[in-house]
């Protein structure tokens, strides 16, 4: 049974994508088929994973039913991990939607009528908004993947984004669920991050992995490659860090 | 003359709310006036500056019309430092103004009709987006300052930010213009940082102020406390560094 899961968090620069990219190469090592959907207009998603952005058969064609799941899929350098690319005019795409009826359902709609039966994982990467793209990731989602930066703002704004979960699954989606949190760029020497943890750890209790993935500098340079970082440095701390996340997220 | 700049980057964490705040209240030791308009439904100027999330006479007041400057403005614990507070049911207003007619002008109309002549700077937090928010923020500024964290995909956006940003200077604000562009969390040690920068300097020339603001974590503790960094730690590196951008600004 496919896992579509969500990977979200209003909060900027928390590490949605660096998450989206290497968990997903992570688990797809372990002999599983990871498909990665780009939803961010930034597209980091796709360029973190060597690939250009889609002109056509990308995420916006998917979405608006014009290609195929079949039509839009692109493989990675790493074997079991595909990816439906992203593209900067999604950001027209939120303005678009708010105009139509069911405009909370596209992705889900065109997830529904395609065959999933070939992954084990669909990992959606979120843009920092709680908009319409994020809102379709949410509705189209078994579970939500949160990732928290291990600073102050990050945890402000959790109980916003928990809220908002609650409401989408009583209106939209019953199934929705937290699949998981996890923090993310954690230094054990700062005091911030062990605050954090603190308080992740009273609100959230067994949602919260306990992998944590520290802050690693590799992780920032691998996309400058368009490489995942187990292909780029697999013994960093943080290609480690993934891993342990990936088998954390296998056994649930 | 009082200058408007919105401090915008479509990219998440790159520095925008920090630098608002640590800015503005480095400007306002400097014996000027400045206001900050919280225009990120997270709200994270609000709270980083002691505040609480505005119910009424907040942003979404101001915008429509319901409440005056006036009565929105606050005080904060800088003396010349006043905000306009932000609120989280922001996020359903740029739903909301999608389908309203005008609607890049809300913010545009709502300035120009307020007297602004108490303020020789008004700063405007903007969401990691280029939504409707973003947008009404470019088109009510005089001028756009772009924080860019010396990361890949920050740099990797900055093209995309700076075609928006002719895009709107030529169908709704003839006047706007690029400020200026700061690098954040800069860490001389990191390649990474110092090829971010030849980058940024190659592409950008003059706009490049000279002050790199570096990776400090006194920044980041400081808005748990609700303090811009001068309150809560003057002799960092942090707090030093938004001084002498703040001189670099009043220079310009
Ligand atoms: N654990 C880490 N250690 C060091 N750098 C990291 C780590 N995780 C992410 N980064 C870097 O921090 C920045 C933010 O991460 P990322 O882009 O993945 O966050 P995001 O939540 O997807 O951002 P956005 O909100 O813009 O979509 C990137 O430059 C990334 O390379
Ligand atoms: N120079 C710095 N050194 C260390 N930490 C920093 C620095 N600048 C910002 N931070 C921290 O990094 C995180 C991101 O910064 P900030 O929230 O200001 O970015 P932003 O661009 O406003 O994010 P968003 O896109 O979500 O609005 C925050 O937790 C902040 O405290
Ligand atoms: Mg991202
Ligand atoms: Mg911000």
């Amino acid at each position: 049974m496919t896992k579509i899961l969500a990977v979200a968090n209003q909060k900027g620069g928390v590490g949605k994508t660096t998450t989206v990219i290497n968990l997903g190469a992570s688990i797809a090592v372990h002999d599983k088929e990871v498909l990665v959907i780009d939803l961010d207009p930034q597209a980091n998603a796709t360029s973190g994973l060597g690939s250009t952005e889609a002109d056509s058969c990308g995420i916006h064609s998917f979405i608006s039913g014009e290609n195929s799941l079949e039509e839009c899929v692109v493989s990675t350098e790493i074997e079991g991990l595909s990816l439906i690319r992203g593209a900067r005019h999604l950001a027209g795409t939120e303005i678009e939607l708010a105009s139509q009826d069911e405009r909370e359902f596209f992705l889900a709609e065109a997830l529904s009528t395609s065959d999933l039966s070939n992954y084990d994982y669909v990992l959606i990467d979120c843009p920092p908004s709680l908009g319409l793209l994020t809102i379709n990731a949410l509705v189209a989602a078994d579970g939500v993947l949160l990732t928290v930066q291990s600073e102050y703002y990050a945890l402000e704004g959790l109980s916003h984004l928990i809220e908002t979960i609650k409401r989408i699954k009583a209106h939209w989606n019953k199934r929705l669920k937290i699949f998981g949190v996890v923090l993310t760029m954690y230094d054990k020497r700062l005091k911030l991050s062990r605050e954090v943890e603190e308080e992740a750890d009273k609100f959230l209790g067994k949602a919260l992995f306990s992998t944590r993935i520290p802050r690693n500098v590799r992780l920032s340079e691998a996309p400058s490659h368009g490489k995942p970082v187990i292909l780029y440095d697999a013994y960093s701390s943080g290609a480690k860090s993934y891993m342990s996340l990936a088998r954390e997220v296998l056994s649930r």
